[in-house]
């Protein structure tokens, strides 16, 4: 599903050249579930980026189910983003005016579904990460690990086939957390290839598989475990 | 130093009401080290935000230094927050346009120092938290980790008597977080009071006194161990 050869990110700051990625090979077959750790500042976000085709590399390729990324147009990127991958950012991301349900139906106004649709796939999701009382609320007006759950659900009500989470549990107690990936379970388990980054060991646990980046390469891989 | 009782904090959303604290019966003596857990929505940066006076309760007194909060004008306030308190935000809180050095200077502006010993101070700042490599970039440059670390270092800038630092570490690796950890423990050593907010267990253990949250009250508090 993923084939990464010889990925290199740079990037340029006036007359700086930061190496954010520096040669990555990585396969990714469907279904798989995988977890990224390393250190703060090793590129695990750069590398999510450019797998959810957020972002290009500066070298390398890169083939997406098989397609060349850096051959698709933009239109083409953005119905692969939209259709096949759930992203829930490190940052959240989300429209700090609009209502958790409006933030979570977005991505459902780029696919075309009609509104009552929307409404009722972004309450499901937003059910799912146990925000049924949040619906009407901005994310400013809630707590640091109420915005990263509208996140979460945002990236799953699309039923995205590859769910991309940066740091997913990084705001969250181990019970609500551990709902998160109790959550992800059901997804691996219901063939949803994933891709988690965390920084924490209990976390990357829950994977089946373990990518440890450093310094802008992969340190070690235990896929044929 | 902090005396609160009957602390209350009511968010008031349209005809909604949301009860954040119900009730904070609260004593942090100089010099202490407290770690404050609980469920994510359970009040814990809504009380961080009234220790740091960056807002006022619904109900209940508040003494900072046997000084009554609520009768302060907000000048005064301001001074406090300035001279007294360091605060690292769960979201980070960073001028996006401005350098990781002009972030750091900045509390230093207000206080009213030179230019010269400014520079001096925030640079000494983002070389503890492992940031000296960074001082020209942006926070839009960076990692998430490395924007926590610019907010920590501007928390810490103006050596401030007490640090409140809301999930310092949530995006941090295992060895960055221990350094940005060890970096409390040597201003917890050297007379500083420091209340961290943290959902990781071995994060808390680093304090000296856990207090849990849930709901909007205090579930246990171990203050007298
Ligand atoms: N500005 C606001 N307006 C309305 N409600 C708010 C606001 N900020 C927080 N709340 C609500 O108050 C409650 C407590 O929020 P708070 O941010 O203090 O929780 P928290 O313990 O820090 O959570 P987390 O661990 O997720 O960061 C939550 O239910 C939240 O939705
Ligand atoms: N937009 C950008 N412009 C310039 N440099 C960047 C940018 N984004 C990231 N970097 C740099 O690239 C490197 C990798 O960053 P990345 O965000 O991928 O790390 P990370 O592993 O996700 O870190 P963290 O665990 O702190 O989130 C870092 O040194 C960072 O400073
Ligand atoms: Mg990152
Ligand atoms: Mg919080």
């Amino acid at each position: 599903l993923i084939e990464m050869r010889g990925i290199e990110k740079v990037y340029k700051l006036g007359s700086e050249r930061v190496n954010a990625l520096r040669g990555i090979d990585l396969d990714v077959s469907e279904g798989e579930y995988v977890a990224l750790t390393g250190p703060s500042g090793s590129g695990k976000s750069t590398l999510m980026h450019l797998i959810g085709c957020l972002d290009s590399p500066t070298a390398g390729r890169y083939l997406l189910a098989g397609s060349d990324v850096s051959s698709m147009s933009d239109a083409a990127l953005a119905r692969v983003r939209n259709r096949q991958i759930g992203f829930v950012f490190q940052t959240f991301n989300l429209l700090p005016r609009a209502t958790a349900l409006h933030n979570v139906e977005i991505p459902l106004i780029y696919g075309g579904l009609g509104s009552r649709e929307r409404r009722r796939r972004a309450t499901a999701a937003l059910e799912r990460v146990g925000l049924a009382d949040r619906m009407k609320h901005q994310p400013n007006q809630m707590s640091g690990g109420q915005r990263q759950r509208v996140a979460v659900a945002r990236a799953l009500v699309t039923d995205p086939s590859i769910l991309l989470a940066d740091e997913p549990t990084g705001n969250l107690d181990t019970a609500t957390g551990n709902s998160i990936l109790e959550l992800f379970a059901q997804l691996h388990a219901s063939g949803q290839t994933i891709v988690l980054v965390t920084h924490e060991a209990d976390v990357a646990a829950h994977a089946r598989r373990h990518i440890v980046l450093r310094d802008g390469k992969i340190e070690s891989d235990d896929a044929n475990k």
